[in-house]
């Protein structure tokens, strides 16, 4: 229905503009409908990092798209947001500047959501409370191993 | 409703019975690529009751343990969810409980069968469990790997549709 | 036409068969056509890591995908082989020992065709040669800075 | 014919006239998310030929610089690239040259010039240019962002166009 179409875009809107500068450390970001009908018209992404020009999404750095496409999901989980959230690997193109940032965010979240994150990331594995590892010593069959930090770190994409 | 424990077996890689801990706010999963990291991630999606073909499979039988170099094939998957309902969030007649175990069973023979707290009951009673509690197969409490760049590379029409399923 | 569809298939296929097993340090992929006339069908991607079972590339994982993708390219890239190659991020999904074959493999190339990289990987900034950092100091406005490898990797996405 | 330099002025966010200097055969770039660095790869694209619809723009305009929060934009934008020719590669009549300069320069009207070696020419004389090279905006020879994953996303159909292009 209209009605419910409008007030679904207004709230992931309004949240999108408050998580947006928390990962860029500034900028700004809003939906836009490019339609006239809310029945089925589309929707599209805008964003001004800090410092540059406002653009749509389509235009920005691989990283840039990425940290503006979680915006967008922690917004939509705003919506309904469940006691868990499990994210897996969404830090991959992001440089440390903003995984810092992404990481900060998601600790003052975790006061009231659990998160559960894959990742082959150094600064986000130290984010974590507890490291579950994983391998596969024999091929083809998965099994949990205990993991520090720092043997994690060594191994990880880095 | 926090999630206490994972317990999988037979599914896709865990072929072996394994129970994932998680103890904390905060919780890294880490390992080489193809070790079973994602398979976590489907395997309590597929618990809620995601199908298997948005579970990078065609079928059912897909998510089952298919055998490895080493090991044949098993005839059933099973994957377990141990909630902490101290906040009392669940929804349907299991709400009063402090823990909630929501399991689903799966062999060859495609059929799935589901369990709350060891008592068999149907796939609808563990839909309304979740209801209301913001998780499901298609919430956004689960961000799978390439849903980022599926978000990113989304033409307006389709954005419309996420954020449709979103609310 | 049939017949050149049907030599490129060849020659990508068989080159696919030795680059795979290069980048997964074992395994074995290949190319199979999904219909029956070669004017109009599909290809499709097989393969099999070391020690698992074969698959189409979607039910790999991440890493695997990417990286039997890298191996697709690179059969690609023999059957034009140019004189040099630009590669942006490639590396981006893969962990410590996938990186460090992938490396192996563009060192080897590099006797014959210059390689220019972009990425956030530490490994990756360790086999260059040479390294050109890139800044945005003033917001919008790109400029080049000398790197060394030590400076790059403690930014880099670790 | 090995890639000695690529000058840029003006173009997407390298506003300021740069050089960059490509000293051996295993060169990496690194920076920051939006640097700059995967406008390296669309400059290098854009002046074998390829249209701004496949760099992310939508019109010829958009490699020009528009612009910061403390610059005004340009009015044009030039990309030149310096190719060692000593191992005799190049096609058409510059291919005895040692040393060739290609470049491509587009003012706010949309018109794009051509210049080899400082003299204007034809863009089909820069096609000529790298026929038989194995170069070219759609070549293999330059793998985008984003690429791989449409690779491992491309159903049957599509695998089978970018197998067609790639001879
Ligand atoms: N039904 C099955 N039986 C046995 N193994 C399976 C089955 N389904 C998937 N697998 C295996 O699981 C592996 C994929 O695991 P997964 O996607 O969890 O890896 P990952 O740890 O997330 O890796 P990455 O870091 O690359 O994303 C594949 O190698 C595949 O062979
Ligand atoms: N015409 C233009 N004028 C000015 N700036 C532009 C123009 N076109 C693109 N840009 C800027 O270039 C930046 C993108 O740069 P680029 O894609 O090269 O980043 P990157 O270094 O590859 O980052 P990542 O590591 O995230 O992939 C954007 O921030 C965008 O604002
Ligand atoms: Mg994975
Ligand atoms: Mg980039």
């Amino acid at each position: 229905t209209r009605q419910r179409f409008r007030e679904t875009f207004d709230k992931v809107n309004e949240r999108l503009q408050q998580t947006f500068p928390r990962l860029f450390g500034g900028g700004h970001a809003h939906l836009q409908m490019t339609g006239d009908d809310l029945l089925d018209t589309g929707v599209a992404i805008l964003a001004r990092p800090p410092g540059k020009r406002l653009s749509t999404i389509h235009l920005m750095s691989g990283g840039e798209k990425a940290l503006t496409a979680v915006a967008l999901v922690f917004a939509f989980f705003e919506l309904n947001p469940a006691p868990f959230c499990m994210l897996d690997e969404v830090d991959a193109p992001l440089d440390e500047a903003n995984v810092g940032r992404f990481c900060e965010l998601v600790r003052e979240m975790s006061e009231r959501v659990q998160f559960i994150f894959i990742t082959h990331n150094k600064t986000t594995m130290e984010f974590a409370d507890h490291l579950l590892g994983v391998t596969m010593h024999e091929p083809g069959v998965s099994r949990l191993v205990a993991v520090d930090v720092e043997e994690a770190a060594r191994m990880a994409n880095a | 409703m926090r999630l206490r424990r994972i317990k999988l077996a037979g599914f896709k890689s865990f072929v072996d019975p394994t129970t994932l801990h998680l103890p904390s706010a905060m919780v890294g999963i880490v390992g080489p690529n193809g070790c079973g990291k994602s398979n976590i991630i489907d395997a309590v999606r597929w618990v809620m009751g995601e199908n298997s073909r948005h579970l990078r499979g065609d079928s059912m039988e897909d998510v089952i343990f298919n055998g490895s170099a080493g090991r044949k094939p098993v005839g059933q998957a099973s994957i377990e969810l141990v909630f902490d309902n101290s906040d009392g969030r669940a929804g349907g007649q299991f709400a009063r409980f402090n823990e909630i175990a929501v399991r689903r069973v799966v062999a060859r023979d495609g059929q799935s069968k589901y369990y709350l707290n060891g008592s068999r009951c149907r796939r609808r009673d563990v839909v309304d469990l979740f209801l209301g509690t913001g998780l499901g197969p298609r919430s956004y409490a689960i961000i799978e790997q390439g849903m980022i760049s599926r978000l990113v590379e989304a033409r307006p029409e389709e954005l419309r549709v996420y954020l449709e399923e979103a609310a």
